[in-house]
Parts: structure tokens; sequence; C-alpha cells
């Protein structure tokens, strides 16, 4: 690899899709750009997340020959297909791709997701390597887009400025990977889909079927490119749609498509700006309302209304005796919650407003 | 026909200067070209562009240079970002 730059100096780094090219579906620009992030953090410290308006450490916009402010210029189709630049402030770390080139998702013309994993290599202080191997290597090359792109000279490139990832998801199978019988398996998140559950935990997702054994273990970003790992509630409103929660945002998905104006803020449903995050959420389709926890209290939305009910918030201990003072997940089926605390499940009569059954986490999953 | 040489020539050349002065930071303008101290300096880009791509290093627009300057490629230069 060539000289490196001094890079960012934290390692949470936010990026912003400002305009999308005409070429690709929305959601192919989201994901290729979400892939040709996710390379790069998958062997640093580095994380990356999308920020819908504002400015962002890395702003990516489609430009064409001279473009605003910008030093360099694009020249119509082939020749340059987009630029860079390294760490910093302003235009530090932002990257053009230029919209007189045909860019595809596969087949021919030029892959977004190369030549956008590239450029960010350069918005995080890599230079070009000569390597014709490398992913940084100047001219584009045609790669089958399922091949992993980087090549040691860029690993050790990279690596030469943030080191490598945190030690808890340097191996493969270590513990970034959570094992389905893990006996102290907790859940980030937890929600119904049409005929089925979805498990979310770090980055992954467990899907399973009420009326079909197998298990499915998917990278969450692999549906839904644009949302984030880590996401802290969820649930499918009676509407079709499953709403996803991390700090103060949500998404809303319906099908295998989040719905475009999202994030947006948790507050536009009515929590108080005190209100930061939600740490799980459960939506009672037998009375159409939903309940929201956030630390101790619960909330009660009404989703006929799209109101927030009055007389709440609500200690949970009193609202849901014995389940705990706090919650991780909550989901609804055959008329029972089943509440998730550490490593500890909870089934749960709302009618009777008693606990049912007490179980291990993983229960779903026929350990 | 020597002028259609001469303009392939000279087209050559502009484009070769064009390339080194975007990814090289020759920073020489057309009219400069023919002074013969740019005609090294341009040969010795030449050359460092040629030891980066893994080419012959000649310090000549062979047709192997030419087509790796053709290639679409990343604007970022290749030296002294």
């Amino acid at each position: 690899y060539g000289y490196t730059l001094p890079g960012w100096k934290k390692h949470n780094l936010t990026y912003r899709i400002v305009n999308y090219t005409p070429d690709l579906a929305r959601a192919d620009v989201e994901e290729a750009i979400r892939k040709g992030l996710d390379v790069w953090s998958e062997v640093t410290p580095l994380t990356f997340t999308k920020i819908p308006k504002g400015t962002a450490d890395i702003m990516i916009a489609f430009r064409t020959r001279v473009h605003g402010r910008c030093p360099r210029y694009f020249d119509g189709p082939l020749g340059v297909l987009g630029h860079a630049f390294p760490p910093g402030l302003g235009l530090g770390g932002d990257t053009h791709f230029d919209e007189d080139e045909n860019w595809t998702k596969d087949g021919p013309g030029f892959n977004l997701f190369l030549v956008a994993a590239h450029e960010f290599g350069h918005s995080l202080g890599l230079s070009h390597s000569n390597d014709q191997t490398a992913l940084m290597f100047p001219n584009y090359v045609s790669l089958d887009p399922s091949k992993y792109p980087l090549s040691q000279d860029d690993i050790s490139g990279i690596q030469s400025i943030y080191g490598g990832p945190p030690k808890a998801t340097a191996k493969p199978q270590g513990p970034t990977v959570p094992h389905a019988c893990d006996p102290d398996l907790t859940f980030d998140a937890v929600t119904t889909f049409r005929r089925e559950v979805m498990f979310f935990k770090g980055r992954h997702v467990w899907r399973i079927y009420y009326d079909i054994t197998d298990i499915e273990f998917e990278l969450i970003s692999s549906f839904w490119p644009s949302l984030p790992a880590d996401i802290q509630a969820a649930y499918e409103n009676p509407k079709d749609k499953i709403l996803v929660f991390k700090d103060d945002n949500f998404w809303m998905i319906r099908g295998y498509a989040v719905l475009p104006d999202y994030p947006k803020s948790i507050h536009t449903l009515g929590f108080p700006r005190h209100v930061k995050k939600i740490d799980a959420a459960v939506c009672d389709h037998s009375t159409k309302k939903t309940y929201f926890f956030v630390d101790i209290w619960c909330w009660r939305y009404d989703e006929v209304s799209q109101t927030m009910d009055r007389g709440y918030p609500q200690r949970l201990v009193t609202y849901f005796p014995r389940i705990g003072l706090r919650v991780d997940a909550a989901f609804q089926h055959k008329g029972f919650f089943y509440f998730f605390r550490r490593a500890k499940q909870f089934e749960y009569d709302p009618k009777a407003k008693t606990i049912t059954r007490m179980m291990k986490t993983n229960t779903w999953f026929r350990c | 026909f020597p002028t259609d040489r001469k303009m392939e020539n000279e087209e050559t050349m502009q484009l070769a200067q064009a390339y080194l002065n975007q990814f090289y930071s020759l920073e020489i303008e057309g009219s400069q070209l023919v002074q013969s101290k740019n005609r090294s300096l341009i040969d010795g880009k030449i050359r460092e562009m040629q030891a980066f791509f893994g080419l012959a290093v000649t310090g000549k627009l062979d047709s192997s240079t030419l087509e790796v300057m053709k290639t679409p490629r990343c604007g970022v230069p290749d030296v002294g970002q």
C-alpha cells in the first residue's frame, strides 16, 4: 500500500447519501454503500451509521463535471469514475461518484459497490496501492462483486492507521457471532413478522417460522441494508409493518423494504424529549395497544388513534407484576406476551396478568 | 500522411500531459510542452507512472502505457494528495 494519511480521531463515523443515481434503485444504492463501508468496518474498529440529514463525516453524492466547491472535477463517461478526500472536516472524508457513468449492481457498467469500497478507502486515509490485486489499485478492475474485495495489502494498509477490529470481533466464530444455544443468550429485540418471529442480536437476526422447524441466521444488513446494527426494540404493528428502534430514531419496514423518509424521531410518536431510547416494544393485536418499555417505565400507544394513551408512563413492575424492573425485548404470540430480561424469558398472560411460564431465552431455537 | 501522424502525436501528448497533471502532479500547461526542460520533466513523470503500474520503465508513451492511461480509474492522484 502507498503512504497513509492521518486517520479519523474517532471510530464511530457517520455517513449520509446526499443524492441517488437514477441508474439504480434507491435500495441498491444504499446496499452498495453499506457493503462498501462494511468491507472496512470488518477489519478495523470503525463503525458507520447512516444519517438522513445534516452533516455527516462522510458525505456521499453523485456529481458531474465541475461540481460545487470541490477542487476536483469529472470528465463525462469513462475516464475518472469517482474521487474522495482523506479524513478531516468539511470536504474531508467526502466521496463523489461521476453521475455520467453507468452505475450497476451487477452486469455491464461500473459496479457501484466496488468503486464505493475503493473510494471509502480514501475517505479513511488510504492512498493508492501499486499492488494490482489490491482494492486500492487506482484502475477499475471488474471483480466478481461476490468475491471478497480486500487484498492483504489493503488490510495491512488500513490496519496501519486504525489497528484491527476489537478483540471480541477478531475471531470469525467468536462471541460477536452469537450462538443460538448459548445458555446466557440475550436479545436486543424480538418481533413477529407475519408468520415468523425475528430475534435481533448485534448485526445478526434469527428467523423462525411457527410451522417449520429450521431456523435462519442472517446479517440484518442482508435484508435491510439501511438498518443499523445493535437495534434496541422492534414490534409488528396491526398494519403489517415492523417498527425498529435505535437511540432516538425509528425505521418503518414493510416486507423487505425500509420505507422512504425514515428514520424518524421517536418523539413524533408522542414521547417527551427526555426519552432518548426505547428498550423494548410489543403490540397487543387484540386491543391494538402497543407497550413501549423505557427503562423502568411502560408507555402505552393506541395504534388506532396513533396517539400515546393518557395515564402513562406507569412503572413496569406495577403494570406487569413479577417480570422485573426492566425488559430487553418482548413479542406477542398466540395471545401471550413473551418478555426477555437478560438470560430469562417469561411467558405472560395479559388477561390474567400472571406469568404462566419461565424459561431460558433460546427455547424457540429447539436447542 | 505526416500531418495525421503529427496530430495523432499531439493528441497522445495532450492525453498524457492531462493524465500526468491530474495524477502525478506534473503541473505543466499545454503551451509549455515544447520546452526541452519540460520534456525531461514529462519523461520523468512517465517513468514514475510506469513504475507505479509495473510497466516497462521507458519514459516513452508506448502502447501499454497509453492503454493504462485510458483505463477508467479513480480521480485521486497516485502521488502527493
